[in-house]
């Protein structure tokens, strides 16, 4: 249900999914 | 050098993707606001390859049920699959809505001449709010296929949800809303009903001056 959803942060994602790229 | 590298498969690439307002003025200026953007880029041999993400790991934020993304993946092929991390930008300052375009456009370029259906669904908490449909033809150019779908009206639904989005005081609060807003976009061959490529977006809302960035990931079950 949408009420016990994981948080994205506590899921197994890359660290860059955390990190805004910095324009080149 | 664009394989591996960017949203593709041998058989056909996103070139171009963006979300954005436009006023006009007056007859001769323009003021365009891009949300999101994802440019024409030509990825060389010198960049790294994409990282990948579980599908798993997103499962419930897109439709779960007939004809969802874990449906979708199992039905293959899995070199179809890419995830997009988005950095929004909003810092815009919408005061007067007279004559504001929002608008959507996404370029596709391939080898083989084919008619494709581009499904987009707008999900809230992993359930679908509004799909927009769009069949687009291919036209030659430059010895490639190009399939172009420009400045596709974004749904009032959206509109809505940037307005509100917009009302929020703090970006935290902008990025906790973000959590549960996504998009899928499934581009099928029309004639064969193949699977040509299938995206899932994520967003956040950019901390940047300097615009929309975004993350490009391969999806994969390990």
């Amino acid at each position: 249900g949408r009420h016990d959803q994981v948080p994205m942060r506590k899921r197994q994602l890359p660290a860059s999914f955390w990190e805004e790229p910095r324009p080149t | 050098a664009w394989q591996g590298r960017c949203i593709g498969t041998p058989k056909i690439r996103l070139v171009e993707f963006s979300a954005f307002m436009e006023q006009q003025r007056d007859p001769e200026s323009y003021n365009k606001h891009l949300f999101v953007h994802i440019g024409q880029s030509s990825p060389s041999y010198n960049e790294a390859l994409l990282e990948s993400v579980d599908i798993r790991q997103i499962y419930d934020k897109f439709p779960e049920k007939k004809g969802g993304l874990k449906e979708l993946f199992e039905k293959g092929p899995s070199n179809t699959f890419f995830l997009v991390k988005f950095w929004a930008d909003l810092s815009i300052n919408i005061q007067d809505e007279a004559g504001m375009f929002y608008g959507v456009t996404s370029q596709y370029e391939s080898t083989e001449n084919m008619t494709i259906t581009c499904s987009s669904k707008v999900c809230s908490f992993g359930k679908q709010v509004v799909e927009k449909v769009e069949t687009e033809y291919a036209r030659f150019e430059n010895g490639r296929f190009l399939y172009r779908i420009h400045r596709s009206p974004m749904c009032e639904y959206l509109i809505n949800f940037i307005h509100k989005l917009k009302q929020l005081p703090e970006k935290y609060m902008m990025n906790s809303v973000l959590e549960n807003f996504t998009i899928l976009q499934v581009v099928t061959n029309r004639d064969t009903q193949e699977l040509l490529l299938c995206v899932a977006y994520v967003f956040e809302v950019s901390t940047s001056e300097h615009g929309a960035q975004h993350h490009i990931y391969r999806l994969v079950k390990d």
